[in-house]
This record gives structure tokens, sequence and C-alpha cells, in this order.
């Protein structure tokens, strides 16, 4: 009896969530940040985000096809985060890590949240 | 999966769903 582990298989099926995403493909929620609009899977949404696990495990919201975030959100931080969520890979630039944390902060990203501080600390000159 | 033999597959592991058809 043996067991074989692909070690590619996760990275595998979010490279294809990304394409999907990229495609417009079975994408069932739109995220309205200030004015711009972010086409999204919700079981991604769900599986990275601790607010948007509560809002669509929520019976009365999980149907909402369009989510409309606190207009404090900025939109390259949210972008930066959903293409985090999609591709693993957060990119922090300096002007806009700030930004990306509070992101974090109301996206309930925790990790990322932490992510973001002991960055911050190490950059601290 | 303690006691059964695991192997490691390093190659892809799925079909690359393409940028567009």
């Amino acid at each position: 009896d043996s067991c074989i582990q692909f070690t590619r298989h996760a990275s595998d099926v979010l490279l294809n969530l990304n394409r999907l995403r990229s495609r417009d493909i079975l994408t069932d929620v739109t995220i309205l940040v200030n004015r711009q609009q972010f086409r999204a899977h919700k079981t991604v949404l769900m599986a990275c985000s601790g607010l948007f696990y509560t809002i669509f495990t929520d019976s009365h919201k999980c149907n909402l096809n369009a989510i409309s975030l606190d207009p404090k959100v900025d939109p390259e931080g949210f972008a930066i985060l959903l293409e985090f969520m999609y591709t693993s890979r957060l990119t922090l630039k300096e002007s806009l890590i700030m930004a990306i944390m509070n992101t974090a902060i109301y996206l309930q990203m925790d990790h990322v949240v932490d992510t973001c501080h002991r960055f911050i600390k190490s950059s601290d000159p | 999966y303690e006691g059964v033999n695991t192997i490691k597959e390093l190659g892809r592991s799925i079909h690359e769903i393409p940028r567009q058809d």
C-alpha cells in the first residue's frame, strides 16, 4: 500500500482558480470598493478571509452577488490582497504597506496582518 | 496514513486551464 503525494497539487489548483477568475468563469460575486469592481469566487474569498467567511455563511447574505466594502477601504490594498488569495504572493510596496495592512485587518486576514507588522518592524531604520 | 509508504510526485498533478481558449 502506498500514497502518492503530488507536491504541486495545491499550487496547480490555485493557478487554475486564478485562470478562471481572469476569464470570469464561474465567478459568483462582485466586490465593490469605492468605485472599483472586482469579480471573484465566493469560496476562495471565504477560504482566505474571516470577514467573507462570516458574510457568506450567513443564510441571509450567502446569495448576494454584490458586496460593498466600507468606503474607507483602499481599492489598491484590496486588489493586492485579492491577488494574494489567488496566487499566494503578497506584493508589498512601501507606499501601500499601511493600506494593505489596514485592508487585511478589515478583511480579518490575521496572518497577513502579522506578516505586514513584521515587515514594517524589520524595515524601520 | 501512518505506516503507509508515501511517494512524493514532484511533477504537475492536473491540467492547466489556459489563459483563453
